[in-house]
């Protein structure tokens, strides 16, 4: 029920007595934002394009049926581990939705593990589940994006620059790839919010000062583009897989941060690789 | 010729957009089976180089055939869960020293970890979360906690860490439920 601090030398991280994210701080230029952290999802939506109804989300389209994501009321439950190397605070927000936030000793991120499904489909509603973080950035609806895996390119919401859009999927319409990195910027405090993930995602602002990426999808419906089947993979025990992945969470100063984020970025695409075995050797016998 | 097979396998992974979820199911798994045959030759390539950089056979480790891990993403790994010894090679692909994060399911409730030049490294045991227990692809595997340590790696090249369960008391963390389940 107390208030809990995750801290190293380079950013600290309050949570409120729920185990709700609160406030993200960067200890070297010490400003702070406000900072919240869930896990939602779209109900994907239903139709029969084949036979000439709405078109349904599937694994080529992306429409969630809404504009706002089903959530929960907060973490159900949670649980801190504080030691010399690393601090972690386990978070359930349902049964197939959970997540560690997590912080190594002078490492200059916060490591979000979040782990989910199997996606019920028992109420016949397919599921789009995002990770999503509320910062209280002034983005003024600009996010960044690295896009194409080169550079990282501007995109302003409900906007394109070579033509006059017509926005009808205010969610889906403001999807980009995402292939390792999206940022936010506040001018008016030079701070930059940036995530960085362990796979190509898709990943979105669709409100200043937000940032959601999609990490698992569960879909009933075929979407007429060529598969001819829904993208529902059940697994080998018929449930719904799980899916586990990382990212990466940094806050500094917009001039200061390509720094981390280029240098991570390639630590984390050739990452050392491990390799084991047995020996009942002693040390000085095997050096 | 033997990585020839990953190769290949990611070329037609690519050409097609494989793993997006843009194809039949059963096409899905076939791109899995050809990725997973490609990793496998290419885990028996690095097995042989390491085999080179390390000393001769008859002095010992060269012996050994290293195993890798392709789920210690969910804490699976044979090797780690069922030996009180192993040892822990880490290769680092990239042209500079970086210091990485190594997270080891185990059974056991303390361990000693030794760098190349024989220094205790500091470790932390972490709890495995509820979750992680009931993933599927587990099924048969028992580790209860994570061992954590951090390594360094010179560039292009390679570090061994010798780790050993010792009795020592559980060196676990403190913890604590900061709300219960409604």
């Amino acid at each position: 029920g107390e208030p809990f601090v995750m801290k190293n030398k380079h950013m600290s991280l309050k949570f409120d007595g729920k185990g709700n994210w609160e406030k993200l701080t960067d200890l070297h230029s010490k400003k702070s934002i406000n900072v919240t952290n869930d896990i939602v999802y779209y109900n994907g939506m239903p139709g029969n394009c084949s036979k000439g109804e709405f078109q349904p989300s599937g694994a080529y389209i992306f429409r969630p049926n809404g504009t706002s994501p089903q959530k929960w009321t907060g973490p159900s439950s949670a649980m801190s581990i504080v030691g010399p190397l690393v601090d972690e605070v386990h978070m359930e927000f349902s049964p197939w939705a959970t997540q560690v936030t997590r912080q190594y000793k002078d490492e200059p991120y916060v490591e979000v593990e979040w782990t989910v499904g199997p996606i019920p489909v028992q109420d016949k509603l397919g599921k789009e589940v995002v990770v999503r973080f509320e910062t209280g950035l002034n983005t003024d609806t600009y996010f960044y994006t690295d896009a194409n895996g080169r550079e990282i390119l501007r995109r302003v919401r409900d906007y394109r620059e070579t033509w006059d859009l017509n926005q009808t999927e205010p969610v889906a319409g403001n999807y980009y790839p995402v292939n390792s990195r999206i940022f936010l910027r506040d001018e008016g405090t030079g701070m930059q919010f940036t995530v960085m993930t362990d796979r190509s995602q898709g990943g979105a602002s669709i409100h200043d000062g937000e940032v959601e990426l999609m990490v698992h999808r569960r879909l009933l419906y075929d979407d007429c583009k060529g598969v001819g089947e829904p993208m529902n993979e059940t697994g080998a025990d018929q449930q719904g897989l799980i899916i586990r992945g990382k990212m990466y969470l940094h806050l500094g100063q917009t001039l200061d941060t390509a720094k981390f984020h280029r240098d991570f970025g390639l630590k984390k695409y050739m990452a050392p690789i491990p390799a084991f075995s047995e020996t009942n050797m002693k040390y000085q016998e095997y050096s | 010729i033997n990585i020839q097979v990953l190769k290949e396998a990611m070329g037609v992974a690519q050409h097609h957009d494989a793993v997006s979820g843009t194809e039949k199911q059963q096409v899905a798994y076939d791109y899995a089976l050809r990725l997973a045959n490609g990793r496998n030759e290419c885990q028996k390539v690095m097995n042989d180089a390491m085999r080179k950089l390390l000393p001769k056979e008859k002095e010992g480790p060269a012996a050994m055939e290293m195993k890798y891990c392709d789920l210690l993403n969910i804490s699976a790994c044979t090797l780690t869960e069922q030996n009180k010894e192993f040892v822990m090679i880490v290769y680092n692909p990239l042209g500079r020293t970086v210091k990485h994060w190594v997270r080891l399911p185990v059974i056991g409730s303390a361990y000693s970890v030794l760098d190349p030049s024989g220094n205790t490294v500091e470790t932390q045991m972490v709890p495995l979360t509820k979750r992680t227990t009931v993933i599927p692809e587990r099924k048969g595997h028992i580790a209860t906690s994570e061992l954590v340590f951090q390594v360094q790696i010179p560039a292009l090249g390679f570090s061994t860490y010798m780790v050993k369960m010792t009795q020592g008391k559980k060196k676990l963390t403190k913890s604590s439920n900061i709300r219960g389940f409604v």
